[in-house]
């Protein structure tokens, strides 16, 4: 208590233990002040995922970051001004900026693993469920490359699917890989997250195809790119960073 | 004004001098407290900030929430009696406030003991469909408290 008040904190609480009826009450004033209508109740892997396990790295800056500053505003243009070590620059960029971050898990993959005539890799994502009120700012997909031993150069590109069952596809993103590159990929997604999150009809997923130099097509899986056979702590996902157009109201009750 | 509204103020206010519990102390399962001095909470005291845990925890959440275990929210109490220079963070206003209070105190109350400065928390949690989510939330950290 001494010290509490050596920083001009008063403490009164006594502590008691909540009847049931009290401590629903309480629940439900909680997830009405964090803006959820009901408590989610997620079907977890028991391993750690791919997701989850970034989406902590972005915790764990912002964390770091809201510590030292005592201003929101303050906290923001110090994430401008400092790149974050545990995630990239572009993601720093793009979390300075951000109210809310989700990640979106796999949920379909035509893997070439399973598919041994397959060039392509297929990917499908769910992006109904954003919460009401925020406006996407940047999307990329996320997918994790194992080294290989041919040290050479490949293309990967990645697609929209336009219609289902043909071959009408929109490039979005391109990279140039190496043999030897290990670690994450990112691919600049957010045109087609937006429209996904304005007409979820049109979330009929991405395609990721690989060449080499020569443009010769080759499968995904050989450049070391890891799918759904793949450790969960390498899946591929989508991150998705928003931005509150209101200020969260909370519901009358 | 003179409606009755401002009874019903001085009423609750009296109601819970006389012993009523404050409302934070309907919420104690779910916070922690260095003090057990139950006597406290009924002398008169300056406006402060309160000790207030917020415990995802002890709410039986620790399988949505991710992050973080709870936050410390604190709250405002206390008297803004006069002369308020004495106390915290008293707004201008609220020194006219004590006046008209002086001149008129059945039927205008004091000034309140609320936040003055509020800050942010993240939190990070998983969706129904375990999707993973980190939001910011504005206001929900008491960093000072004043007389309004």
């Amino acid at each position: 208590a001494d010290s509490t008040l050596e920083h001009g904190i008063h403490s009164s609480f006594v502590h008691r233990r909540l009847r049931g009826q009290e401590r629903r009450e309480i629940q439900k004033e909680i997830l009405s002040v964090l803006g959820l209508s009901h408590r989610p109740r997620p079907h977890l892997h028991e391993k750690p995922t791919s997701a989850p396990t970034f989406m902590m790295d972005l915790y764990n800056s912002v964390n770091v970051r809201e510590e030292k500053n005592a201003e929101f505003s303050i906290f923001k243009q110090f994430l401008r001004d400092n790149e974050i070590s545990v995630v990239g620059p572009q993601e720093n960029h793009f979390l300075a900026d951000a109210d809310l971050v989700m990640s979106f898990v796999n949920l379909l993959e035509n893997d070439t693993e399973v598919c041994h005539q397959c060039y392509s890799k297929e990917l499908r994502f769910n992006l109904a469920d954003i919460p009401v009120g925020e406006q996407l700012t940047a999307a990329e997909l996320r997918i994790f490359k194992n080294q290989i031993p041919y040290n050479e150069t490949y293309q990967i590109s990645v697609y929209q699917v336009i219609e289902e069952n043909t071959s009408k596809l929109l490039k979005l993103d391109t990279q140039i890989i190496y043999g030897s590159d290990i670690g994450w990929l990112t691919f600049d997604i957010t045109s087609t997250s937006n429209a996904w999150v304005v007409n979820p009809q049109y979330s009929l997923g991405l395609q990721l195809m690989v060449e080499t130099i020569d443009h010769r097509r080759i499968q995904p899986g050989f450049v070391g790119l890891v799918g759904r056979s793949g450790p969960q702590e390498k899946q591929p996902f989508i991150v998705a960073f928003f931005r509150s157009e209101t200020n969260h109201l909370r519901s009358v009750r | 004004s003179t409606s009755g509204k401002h009874w019903n103020l001085e009423k609750a206010k009296a109601s819970k001098e006389q012993g009523e519990l404050p409302i934070g102390n309907l919420t104690e399962s779910f916070m922690s407290s260095s003090s057990t001095n139950a006597g406290r909470r009924f002398l008169k005291q300056a406006c402060k900030k309160h000790e207030l845990y917020v415990s995802f925890r002890d709410l039986g959440w620790q399988d949505w929430i991710i992050a973080p275990e709870g936050y410390a929210a604190y709250y405002c109490d206390g008297e803004c009696a006069f002369p308020l220079n004495s106390y915290m963070n008293a707004t201008n206003h609220a020194i006219v406030q004590t006046l008209v209070h002086f001149i008129n105190p059945d039927t205008v109350p004091k000034p309140c003991c609320a936040p003055r400065e509020l800050q942010g928390i993240s939190v990070l949690y998983f969706d129904d469909g375990a999707n993973v989510i980190l939001k910011s939330y504005r206001n929900m950290v008491v960093a000072s408290c004043g007389c309004h």
